[in-house]
C-alpha cells in the first residue's frame, strides 16, 4: 500500500513540467526515505535525479519499496487537471498496475480521482559517486534561465568559464558571437539575488544549450540554481526544493574533436 | 562543434 499526501500539489505539477520534456518514461521509486526518480534522456547525454523526502509530505505511507513506471507526459497531463493550491494524494495498492491521483481543492468541497496505468520500464540506474567539484556557482535561477534562452538564439553550445571574479557564458553562431559575464556579488541583504562562486580551480567547459534550456524548466521550483563543474565530470545543475529535496540534472560536456 | 560525450561514459550502472 502506497499513500502519499502532499499539501502543495502545485509543487508536484512543477516537478513534472521540469522533467517531461527531457524524459519520456521513467520509474518512480518509493521507499521510506522518499519519492525519487533517476532517468536519462533518450540519447543518454543528460540525466535527471529527483528526490522528494518523506518528511515533506503531510502523510507518507510506503509499506515496501516499490518502483512504478510512468509516462511523464501522461502524468503531467493528469496533474495539470489539479489546481495549484490543491492537495494531491498518490495512491497505489500492492501489485496494482495503476496509480490514483486524488486532488482536493483548498475548501475540500471538490474531490477528483484520476487513475493512470503504470508501465513496465526497463531502465538503467547509474551510480553517481559524491564528487568534489572544481567550481561551484550559485546564482538566481531566473537569471540562468534567461542567459540560456538568450544565448540559444545565437548558438547551439555555450562555453561556461568560472574564475574567482565571476562566471562567463559564451556562444558563437552564424550571425556572430555573444558573451555574458555575471560578476560575483557581495550583497548580504538579498541573498536570493546573489551570484556566489566557490572555486578550487578555474573551469571552462562546453555544453549543448538545448539541454540547458530543458533543465531550466525547473526554474519555478527554486529561486537559486547551483551549477557544479569539474573538467573531468558531467556538470550538475541543482534546484533545491524547499523542505522536500531537489531536482538535479547531470549533463556530459562536449569535447574538441 | 565538438563531440558530445554520453553520461554513461562517466557513471557506472548499478
Amino acid at each position: 500500500m502506497l499513500e502519499l499526501r502532499l499539501l502543495q500539489g502545485g509543487l508536484l505539477k512543477k516537478v513534472l513540467e521540469a522533467m517531461k520534456d527531457l524524459v519520456n518514461d521513467a520509474n518512480f521509486d518509493c521507499s521510506p526515505t522518499g519519492f525519487s526518480l533517476q532517468a536519462m534522456d533518450s540519447s543518454h547525454v543528460a540525466l535527471v535525479s529527483l528526490l522528494l523526502r518523506s518528511e515533506g509530505f503531510e502523510h507518507y505511507r510506503c509499506d515496501r519499496n516499490v518502483s512504478m513506471g510512468m509516462n511523464l507526459n501522461n502524468m503531467a497531463k493528469m496533474l495539470r487537471c489539479a489546481g495549484n493550491d490543491d492537495i494531491v494524494t498518490l495512491k497505489a495498492d500492492d501489485g496494482s498496475d495503476c496509480i490514483t491521483f486524488m486532488f482536493e481543492n483548498p475548501s475540500q468541497d471538490k474531490i477528483a480521482d484520476f487513475e493512470m496505468k503504470l508501465m513496465d520500464i526497463d531502465s538503467e540506474h547509474l551510480g553517481i559517486p559524491d564528487a568534489e567539484y572544481q567550481s561551484i556557482v550559485r546564482m538566481p535561477a531566473a537569471e540562468f534561465a534567461r542567459i540560456c534562452r538568450d544565448l540559444s538564439t545565437i548558438g547551439d553550445t555555450v562555453l561556461i568559464s568560472v574564475s574567482k571574479e565571476g562566471v562567463q557564458f559564451s556562444t558563437r553562431g552564424d550571425m556572430g558571437t555573444a558573451n555574458i559575464v555575471c560578476r560575483r556579488t557581495t550583497t548580504v541583504d538579498k541573498p536570493e539575488e546573489d551570484v556566489i562562486i566557490e572555486m578550487e580551480e578555474p573551469v571552462s567547459l562546453t555544453f549543448a544549450l538545448r539541454y540547458l534550456n530543458s533543465f531550466t524548466k525547473a526554474t519555478p521550483l527554486a529561486t537559486q540554481v547551483t551549477i557544479s563543474m569539474s573538467s573531468d565530470l558531467p556538470m550538475v545543475i541543482e534546484y533545491r526544493i524547499e523542505g522536500m529535496g531537489y531536482i538535479r540534472y547531470y549533463l556530459a560536456p562536449k569535447i574538441d574533436e | 562543434k565538438g563531440a558530445q560525450l554520453s553520461i554513461t561514459e562517466f557513471y557506472r550502472a548499478t
